[in-house]
């Protein structure tokens, strides 16, 4: 219905603009319809400004720049309805330790309440992690899981 | 919802049957090298919530999940994954409602009322899938549909179209270049 | 023309196969014509089967190994068509530190006759490099160019 | 062909003159933060070999390409990238077939050949773009067509279909799911 739309769209972009805040360190986002006069048929259009860069289509950010925007709106859409868990797959792939070190500092806040499941190559995110399952595959196409002890992680990067 | 556990057996790679505990809470790494099965975790975790498109599991059919083999080791006939979720609010006497479960025995006169089965604050799915093409589904190991599985998670964050599984490369899709697809992301979560 | 097509396939499928057991440490990956009676109009199947998993087409591969295999082909269609230079945006993002070390292996055995520009945040690639760009934006908005020396590698990962 | 050295000003976030030199062979490296800029001199490459399509450099339009300012500084107008490469195998006398290029003055009479310019196996080009729409390309200083740009890289490998540049993201589309686009990117090498 339009009323619960309107009020998803206010309470998830007041989250987007604080998660776009603290994962780009400054700077600003927020989504904004398309067609104000029209909010229930409106689309919705992302802008953002990285600090001190001017105000533009999320689309043009950089790829990393990208990236870090898309995770202030998944945390925002999780903060408005909380799930169990989050699966993440490599989402730091693209991202400069700078800014790995601020998406894990705003995970480890969201996960008070939520599971989240980090798949990664980077040592950095290793870190924030409090425990963490190495998939080995000595026998060829066999997958078998180790629990790893957190001091190992250095070793875990293949 | 906690989630407390996941099982896989026979599901792609991981032929052996394989457990993974959860706190529920906090941040779980799963490292490796590159192939060694870690996304294949994930799309365990996608498969038992019910996904129906054999390709956001990058398979060709859905029998592209079950563990197809490898030169030492033959193929096996099943995949299954179990997932286990706490809720830590329920209070001990409620179930979830499965037609077909077992009532819960109570014994009346008494002070205290016994409470059967022991974790009924927990709930375990089960989805299984045969080379025949025959495929179940488990709530607290009673034969379910997959719209009871569904039911379960209404409202919890992992519907159908949640954003709780982000697959390797996907996570520009949020910001979808499409002004209405970004409006359907918003109403899926309202 | 058709003799020139099939010559072209013929040898970049040779440079195929090598290179990708070069960047696999074994395993197999070739080309095949899906039409093998209509080569003139056939199209291409490519399949793979790193060390000790079965063969099966390369799209099925792990994000890390479809990456590598795809560099093995970019680098089968180098070694039949030169080229002065190859620029190359994060392709190591998704890739393990044992692949980026054969992709680098590689990549320095083809640039004896190309000047490969490799953008990247990965330590493991800026130690096979010669030289090394740094790029900063200490101005909001305004690049700039420094010529970064090789031990100041370890600090140019923002 | 070696590349020497690429240049370039007000072309996206490179507002200033900026020189990039290199070897013609080995490995460049080139590093920085999340949104420094270095896919934008990736762009800058793509757009001297005479790219044509706006999107293919993340904009909208081509006028994009041109620095657009910040809060402390104006928009500029025009962008400019010089790339210049070296045929070492080039005979000192022999020059590019550009139709307006200054004719090369031989001494006759002599036993040795004075050669001009200076630098004969030396191949400069160049591309700029005004806020009005206006375009140049030159070769060696001298006015062009983009169509000469093209000829000169004929057979090279930096044909427009080449795969010399791997944008950001982009490697998986050389192994295109297409059977027909992968005969196309073979048919264009040979
Ligand atoms: N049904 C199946 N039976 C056996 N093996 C399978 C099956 N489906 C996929 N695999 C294998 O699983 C492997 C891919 O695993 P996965 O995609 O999880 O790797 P990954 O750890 O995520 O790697 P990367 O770091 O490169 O992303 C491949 O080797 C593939 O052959
Ligand atoms: N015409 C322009 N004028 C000014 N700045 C521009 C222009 N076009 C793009 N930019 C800026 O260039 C920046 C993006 O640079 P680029 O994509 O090269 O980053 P990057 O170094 O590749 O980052 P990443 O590591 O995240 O991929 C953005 O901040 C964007 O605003
Ligand atoms: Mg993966
Ligand atoms: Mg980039």
């Amino acid at each position: 219905s339009r009323t619960r739309f309107q009020e998803a769209f206010t309470a998830i972009n007041e989250n987007f603009k604080q998660a776009f805040q603290t994962l780009f360190a400054g700077g600003s986002g927020e989504m904004r319809l398309t067609d104000e006069s029209n909010a229930s048929e409106s689309g919705i259009d992302i802008i953002a400004s990285p600090p001190g860069k001017k105000l533009q289509n999320v689309l043009l950010l950089s790829g990393g720049e990208k990236s870090m925007a898309a995770m202030a709106l998944l945390m925002a859409i999780f903060k408005f309805q909380p799930s169990p868990f989050c699966v993440l797959d490599e989402v730091d792939a693209p991202l400069d330790e700078a800014n790995i070190g601020r998406l894990t500092k705003l995970l480890k806040e969201m996960a008070v309440d939520t599971q989240f499941i980090i798949i990664t190559h980077s040592k950095k995110t290793m870190e924030a992690a409090q425990s963490m399952y190495g998939v080995t595959m000595q026998e060829a196409g066999i997958s078998k899981l180790v629990s790893v002890k957190m001091q190992a992680a250095e070793a875990a990067v293949a | 919802l906690k989630l407390k556990r996941v099982e896989l057996q026979g599901f792609k790679s991981f032929c052996d049957r394989t457990e993974l505990k959860f706190n529920g809470s906090g941040i779980a790494a799963v490292v490796g090298p590159n192939g060694c099965g870690k996304s294949n975790l994930s799309d365990a975790i996608t498969w038992v919530l019910g996904e129906q498109s054999a390709r956001s599991l990058r398979g060709a059919r859905m029998e592209d999940v079950i563990f197809a083999g490898t030169r030492n080791r033959k193929a096996v006939g099943m995949a299954a994954v179990t997932m286990v979720l706490m809720d830590p609010g329920t209070p001990p006497l409620e179930q979830h409602p499965v037609p077909s479960a077992e009532p819960v025995v109570e014994v009346e006169g008494e002070s205290n009322v016994t409470v059967l089965p022991a974790k009924a604050s927990e709930v375990t799915i089960t989805r299984r899938l045969f080379r025949s093409g025959e495929s179940e589904y488990l709530i607290d190991g009673r034969q379910a549909r997959l719209r009871d599985i569904q039911d379960i998670f209404m409202g919890s964050g992992l519907g159908p179209e949640s954003y709780a599984i982000i697959e390797q490369g996907r996570i520009g899709q949020i910001l979808s270049s499409k002004p209405y697809d970004r409006r359907a992301v918003i109403e899926e979560a309202a």
